[in-house]
């Protein structure tokens, strides 16, 4: 099963 | 106030193109240093980042910062008004809530001021760092763009994978799969027309091609694009903008669960 990862998985909210 | 006066309008109306259908609604920052822009999509998997440094503006003023809220489709119905050759202005009041777009055609025998309301957005901001990628892909943005439109014939997801063959797309699908390579070709006559593939070390990524497509919507601004990938950061298509700044999508990859 391929998952959608989201930007906030990565990136922090400033 | 703030008042920016852009000669190549069609800059901003194949901008307002390119992401119109990936960001209802955004802030538009203005500052000294230009005009830009950071919003994500509704689901959170890809993120848009516009600079137009203020430079490339025939005229700039901004006296203070300020954030104009805009629904991009609103925006895009005002530009679309301007012609391709227009001169644009963007005019604003501080703490005003409205934005006026004034359209000047080449000849000055046509002058059009539209005015559209300004709104609140509460918008997330991400801190995106500054990164060293695995891998950068520099190739012709149209061909980049057929790519991605015949593999989504195919296939919902794409494998970039770039080793120092060259770059894979690779998709599969219920009637199929399908395999492009593209190798580096620096013996072009003109630079935008090579594919430079500069590769730390190898990678390879699985992404959704619905997002690539609607990111390809900025093929106009540009002639080559670029892929920045590496195994643990979203990928950045980034279309520069000549003379100006740029035009990014970020994409968080899919992952297997």
């Amino acid at each position: 099963e391929i998952f959608q990862t989201s930007l906030e998985d990565f990136f922090t909210n400033k | 106030m703030l008042e920016f006066r852009l000669v190549q309008g069609s800059l901003l109306k194949k901008v307002m193109e390119a992401i119109k259908d990936l960001v209802t609604d955004a802030n538009f920052e203005c500052s000294s240093t230009g005009f830009s822009l950071q919003a994500m999509d509704s689901s959170h998997v890809a993120l848009v980042a516009l600079l137009l440094r203020s430079e490339g503006f025939e005229h700039y003023r901004c006296d203070r910062n300020l954030s104009m809220g805009m629904n991009l489709n609103n925006m895009s119905k005002m530009l679309k008004c301007a012609g391709n050759d227009d001169i644009i202005t963007i005019k604003a009041d501080d703490g005003g809530d409205i934005v006026t777009f004034m359209f000047e055609s080449p000849s000055q025998d046509k002058i059009s001021d539209f005015e559209m309301k300004l709104m609140d957005i509460s918008s997330e901001q991400l801190g995106i760092p500054e990164s060293e990628y695995q891998s950068i892909v520099r190739m012709p943005a149209a061909e980049f763009q057929r790519i991605c439109k015949d593999l989504s014939s195919i296939g919902d997801t794409v494998i970039i994978s770039v080793t120092k063959e060259g770059v894979k797309f690779s998709t599969r699908g219920d009637i199929g799969s399908a395999n492009i390579v593209c190798r580096q070709n620096t013996s072009v006559d003109k630079p935008e027309e090579a594919t430079v593939i500069e590769m730390k070390e190898p990678v390879s990524l699985t992404f959704a091609l619905r997002y690539m497509n609607s990111f390809t919507k900025a093929t106009p601004l540009s002639n080559s694009v670029s892929l920045s990938m590496s195994s643990d950061l979203p990928l950045v298509v980034e279309y520069k903008i000549a003379d100006m700044g740029y035009l990014r999508f970020y994409l968080a990859p899919k992952i297997e669960d």
